[in-house]
């Protein structure tokens, strides 16, 4: 789930 | 923020800072609905709520000390019950509808132009019913919510699990979440032997929720199958996470 990923692992909000 | 060092106080005060905003789906279709525009409705608002979601599960405390395969297989799992669950606190004051969001309240009966969707409709109507019965409160439901995330797959909390340090962080986390409901019930005012009687009945509603989502699991699987809506994305990401786990 490479979006979910990409949500996960960023520190933005 | 460690969940250790918090107390149950402090626990629902973050979850209650942690909430999503409410979402709208923004160009409504017409009504009456057809079979598409409504799935495409409902798609598109799930998609939505779905990127809130994961900011949310990452402001539940200790959530991201987990091992990121812990996060993402617990997210995966969960994700259309932690969407039912907040559909049905939004309808819990509205008897016979759905709330998915501000601009898009729909009757039961509007589910008729739906194969398949008036089976779960039903549920959530039923399990919404069962929320208005047993009066839940507001930072139940937060409790409950947050339960339903760090619960939602058994791998990463069995021994001999791919990450030992993960599996003892998501331990205490449960632990802490369950101390917390226990907080919001004592704080109620409840007698005390009444306590057990809520925290088991507010339990219990999870396995229906669980029940739920596994039925609209499959169909919204059937209705992307059969080409009824365009699924893209997260949503089709998280939709094709949960298919694949199960075989």
């Amino acid at each position: 789930s490479h979006k979910l990923v990409q949500l996960l692992a960023t520190t933005a909000e | 923020i460690y969940p250790n060092a918090l107390s149950p106080e402090q626990f629902v005060i973050t979850l209650i800072e942690a909430e999503p905003p409410n979402v709208l789906l923004m160009n409504r279709p017409k009504k009456p609905f057809t079979e598409a525009s409504m799935m495409m409705s409902l798609t598109k608002l799930a998609d939505k709520e779905l990127v809130h979601m994961i900011g949310w599960a990452k402001k539940i405390p200790g959530f991201v000390e987990l091992s990121l395969f812990d996060q993402v297989r617990l997210l995966e799992s969960c994700w259309l019950e932690i969407l039912m669950v907040g559909l049905m606190w939004r309808s819990i004051e509205h008897p016979g509808k759905l709330i998915f969001a501000a601009d898009l309240i729909l009757d039961r009966d509007e589910g008729k132009c739906v194969e398949g969707i008036l089976e779960i409709f039903d549920m959530l109507l039923a399990t919404t019913s069962r929320l208005r019965d047993l009066k839940l409160q507001h930072k139940e439901y937060l409790c409950l919510k947050a339960m339903i995330l760090l619960n939602a797959n058994m791998f990463p909390l069995a021994m001999g699990s791919n990450d030992p340090d993960s599996s003892v962080k998501l331990r205490h986390l449960l632990n802490a979440i369950t101390d917390a409901l226990v907080w919001v019930i004592a704080k109620s005012g409840l007698p005390y032997r009444q306590q057990s009687n809520r925290l088991a009945n507010l339990l219990m509603l999870l396995s229906h929720v669980r029940h739920a989502s596994n039925k609209g699991m499959e169909h919204l699987l059937s209705m992307r199958c059969k080409n009824v809506v365009p699924v893209y994305d997260l949503l089709l990401e998280m939709l094709n996470a949960n298919t694949l786990q199960d075989h």
